[in-house]
């Protein structure tokens, strides 16, 4: 473990805490992407089935269980508690255009063929464009609430602190994967445009609008 | 060495 992991574990937490008080507190999912939040827990679910067969330590399966369980209760408040909140017309990005494509490339690169793998390497594909329906959606209803774009400026952040992770474990600890390392590059620049849109406006006390 | 099937990381 080391620091600038560390700081992205506990970046990833408060991003997913920030959408639970989001959606808590007002009682409503308006700005928010189920679809993402679908995939998020298919990320989830499909990298932590090693829960059962390795066991790295009591932070790594402790987070894990928060990350997938989290996931599960944001779904449940989204499609079923808050339904009538959830903003179905906008959040209308086919997702299935992202989950076979990721699939497959899963099946043609990856470290290993084995089950686990091939899911742990799909998994790392389909998280680096699961923010997309998300940024979809806020650019069709061209702005986003304050402390959504915390929870965005939060989960963006989580994996730009892990490519200093896999930086500083390559130098220190001869330790890197490609995989990850090209997914996670492409995760964050995703998040370019919404993080130049947080630090020029929302920092600035103004609401996150997108030039329509 | 690329690393295998040991993920240690979230």
């Amino acid at each position: 473990m080391n620091i600038f992991r560390l700081a992205g574990d506990l970046s990833h937490l408060l991003a997913i805490i920030l959408l639970l008080i989001k959606i808590w507190k007002t009682r409503s999912c308006a700005g928010i992407s189920g679809k993402s939040q679908i995939l998020f827990a298919v990320v989830y679910i499909s990298r932590y089935l090693d829960l059962v067969t390795t066991f790295v330590s009591v932070y790594n399966t402790v987070m894990k269980l928060v990350f997938i369980v989290s996931s599960v209760a944001t779904l449940y408040m989204m499609y079923v508690k808050f339904k009538a909140t959830y903003d179905h017309n906008h959040d209308s990005f086919r997702i299935e255009f992202l989950l076979v494509p990721c699939f497959v490339l899963a099946l043609l690169i990856h470290a290993a063929f084995t089950p686990l793998e091939i899911l742990w390497t799909f998994s790392i594909y389909l998280e680096a464009v699961a923010i997309l329906p998300q940024l979809f959606l806020v650019s069709k209803t061209g702005e986003a609430e304050s402390i959504t774009s915390h929870y965005l400026f939060a989960l963006g952040s989580y994996r730009a602190l892990y490519l200093l992770n896999w930086i500083y474990r390559y130098y220190a600890e001869g330790h890197y994967d490609l995989i990850a390392i090209f997914a996670g590059a492409i995760q964050t620049i995703l998040y370019c445009d919404f993080f130049y849109l947080y630090i020029t406006k929302v920092l600035k006390g103004k609401k996150l609008q997108l030039p329509a | 060495s690329v690393e295998g099937n040991n993920h240690d990381e979230l």
